[in-house]
């Protein structure tokens, strides 16, 4: 059944800021948030980004963020742990 | 820096150009290259030799999506290239995105920007947080004829490798930062509700909705202009800024600068012993336009498209002891005098200062 754009639209952003996470911030793939681990991973991924870059941290894929995350730039990670 | 601090072991690196563009002359490519890594190789003891053949340190090519590096490309815009850190084989790599538009100007994306960067990750460099430094994660253009390596990134790589072997030491650009208490200005202008405030090669855009105030290169509205912009004022009923540097001015409307910029400021009727303007305002309900020369100012009538009779005078006499004026708008009826750290509020009615501030007090700091 036709999915609402909006919806599809939600789905897709939240995509777009997983792969980002992942690329650049180290997000693990199988980031399922565990029970008793406290806050999401990918809020906790989306906060250090956020104050990476000196935005507000909000923990939320905001729109000052997502402008921020589809700005070109380079390939190498933003967290320290690149080989 | 990296964790673990990779570095080379040597100071004489060879870098080789595995495979050109076919978006650039390879002579362009070729010297984007060289000025590359020249950025790095000014500040620092190390030296790079072209090799043609056989392994270099650091060798440059340019790929396609999946390339065989577990970072594959994604195609236009998006990740423009990568590098690998100091190391063996891979190590020290740099990978341009095949699927960019590579150019040596403004256009696309500059393709000696993108190299020093990803070279300062060969070199050891890690992403920097500073919204100025080359080491900067996203893209941003700036004339290479304008490009001076950031003091942020000097700090970085000289931590690597120490300082460079010239007598001088070489400096950078400082980003600046809303409430450095030390904090002046290049000009100011309001620009549709908002104020623009010009440093160098940097605006701090203060909307009056936003609490803070955000930092942008000015190349990133207006990448013809260039930076240390000296003087700037808003027409609002042509809804245009005029900008100021030595002798010459830009109109732009928009993100466009109008045909037939710049001129000679002698065009707007000064006197050749002006050499540049140090500020400007335009005052809403009258047309006219004021500018500022050391210590005297000149009116000028919009309409009629020429300076006022009985001009220069002296700043002094009419607006009081404002010294000379690095900056100035006009919002809600009062003009704004920006002179070093200080900034007056005058009342053109009453024709005197009501307010004294710091340079700062736009910024909630």
């Amino acid at each position: 059944f036709p999915v609402a754009p909006e919806a599809e639209d939600e789905e897709k952003t939240l995509q777009f800021v997983e792969s980002y996470l992942q690329s650049f911030y180290d997000l693990r793939k199988d980031h399922h948030p565990h029970i008793r681990s406290g806050e999401n991973p990918l809020t906790a991924k989306l906060k250090e980004m956020q104050s990476f870059f000196g935005l507000e941290v909000t923990g939320k894929p905001d729109l000052e963020t997502l402008e921020m995350m589809k700005k070109p730039r380079c390939g190498v990670t933003d967290v320290q742990k690149y080989m | 820096a990296t964790p673990g601090n990779p570095k080379w072991k040597r100071n004489n690196l060879t870098y080789r150009i595995l495979n050109y563009t076919p978006k650039m002359r390879r002579a362009d490519v070729d010297e984007a290259v060289r000025r590359a890594l020249n950025v790095w190789s000014s500040v620092t003891p190390l030296t790079f030799q072209k090799l043609e053949d056989k392994e270099a340190d650091i060798m440059i090519s340019f790929a396609y999506r999946d390339h065989r590096d577990n970072s594959p490309f994604d195609g236009p815009n998006g990740q423009l290239a990568h590098a690998f850190q100091p190391g063996e084989d891979i190590g020290g790599d740099v990978h341009m995105d095949e699927e960019e538009t590579w150019t040596k100007d403004g256009r696309g994306y500059n393709l000696f920007i993108v190299l020093a960067h990803e070279l300062g990750h060969s070199l050891g460099l890690s992403h920097s947080n500073d919204p100025g430094a080359l080491m900067y994660p996203t893209y941003s253009y700036i004339d290479p004829d304008e490009f001076l390596l950031p003091q942020d990134d000097i700090n970085g790589i000289q931590s690597i490798y120490g300082q460079s072997n010239a007598p001088m030491q070489p400096t950078g650009p400082i980003t600046p930062e809303a409430c450095d208490p030390n904090l002046t200005f290049d000009s100011i202008t309001t620009l549709r509700g908002e104020i623009f405030f010009f440093k160098g090669r940097y605006m701090l855009r203060k909307h009056p909705a936003r609490t803070e105030a955000e930092l942008n290169f000015i190349s990133l509205f207006w990448p013809r202009l260039p930076s240390g912009i000296q003087a700037a004022y808003e027409n609002i009923e042509r809804d245009e800024i005029t900008f100021f540097k030595e002798d010459k001015y830009w109109v732009v409307r928009g993100y466009d600068i109008l045909p037939g910029y710049p001129k000679r400021i002698y065009h707007l009727g000064f006197p050749k012993t002006v050499k540049r303007v140090n500020a400007a305002y335009n005052d809403e309900t009258t047309g006219k336009t004021y500018f500022f020369v050391a210590d005297r100012y000149w009116r000028y009538d919009e309409e009629k498209k020429s300076m006022d009779h009985g001009y220069p005078r002296k700043i002094v006499s009419d607006f009081g002891n404002i010294g000379r004026v690095d900056a100035a708008f006009q919002k809600d009826g009062y003009v704004y005098f920006f002179h070093g750290t200080t900034q007056f509020q005058f009342d053109p009615h009453a024709k005197r200062i009501v307010r004294k501030m710091k340079s700062t007090s736009w910024f909630n700091c």
